[in-house]
């Protein structure tokens, strides 16, 4: 099965 | 003070309506440079990024920073008052807790204003770093509309596939399975119907249909739209607004469990 990431996982907070 | 100003409200609303079924509210950032918003949907799953340079605008002041939290729904309600042929005059005082917004009639013999309360939002930003993709596919805005309406229909996700021959969307459920190809065109009449592919190396993704298809919502906008995608990260659909601007949409993948 898939799961869904979240987009936080790959961009950094600035 | 900031002022700007644009000769059709249709531009307005066509990006309002872009980006409303993702997000509720957003900050619109800005700068003598022009106008930024970057939020993420509720569920974190996309992030949208609004770009709209002052060299765009008929006219465009900002003497300092800042950042316009607005209601997005509230604001969709009030660009629902201006007719598309009205020139839209969007109007703050520093450091005020409202925004104007103003509709001019071309003959200049209608004009009203609306004034929306500004919200405090704890707003995350994330950096974007620059990235060489994998591929890079052109296509009509139209027709990546139409395979996302389509797809969706048979799963909740879509793979898509990009070779140096082209492009496949595909997605498989209880109904059974849909694979679309496209492959790049040779040669076209108008410059929008063309589908072009700039692949380094193959690339092949899943992702969720909800989020492309709220990200359609943006054909309007353009003609073409881009896909910039790379192994296990998130893939970019780009929206270039012309002469203004441009919308980023950015979609975290599925991965396998």
């Amino acid at each position: 099965s898939e799961k869904q990431t979240t987009i936080g996982s790959y961009f950094s907070k600035v | 003070m900031f002022e700007a100003r644009l000769i059709s409200a249709t531009i307005l609303k066509k990006i309002l309506d872009a980006i409303k079924d993702l997000l509720n509210e957003g900050t619109f950032d800005c700068s003598d440079s022009g106008i930024q918003l970057q939020a993420m949907d509720n569920s974190h799953v996309s992030l949208v990024s609004l770009t709209l340079r002052s060299d765009g605008f008929d006219k465009f002041r900002c003497d300092r920073n800042i950042s316009m939290g607005m209601n997005l729904g509230s604001m969709a309600k009030i660009l629902k008052c201006a007719n598309n042929d009205d020139t839209v005059t969007i109007k703050a005082q520093d450091n005020a807790d409202t925004v104007t917004f103003m509709f001019e009639s071309p003959n200049h013999e209608k004009v009203s204003d609306y004034e929306m309360k500004l919200m405090n939002l704890d707003q995350e930003h994330l950096g974007i770093p620059e990235t060489d993709y994998s591929c890079v596919v052109r296509m009509p805005s139209m027709e990546f509309a139409r395979i996302c309406r389509d797809l969706a229909q048979f799963s909740e996700s879509m793979l898509i596939c990009c070779t140096k021959e082209g492009v496949k969307f595909s997605a498989s459920g209880d109904v059974g399975s849909a694979n679309v190809k496209l492959a790049q065109t040779s040669s076209v009449d108008k410059e929008e119907e063309a589908v072009s592919i700039e692949m380094q190396e193959p690339v092949t993704l899943t992702f969720a249909c909800r989020y492309l298809n709220a990200f359609t919502k943006a054909s309007p906008l353009s003609g073409q739209v881009q896909l910039s995608m790379s192994a296990d990260v998130p893939l970019v659909v780009e929206y270039r607004i012309q002469d203004l601007g441009h919308i980023r949409y950015y979609l975290a993948p599925k991965i396998e469990d």
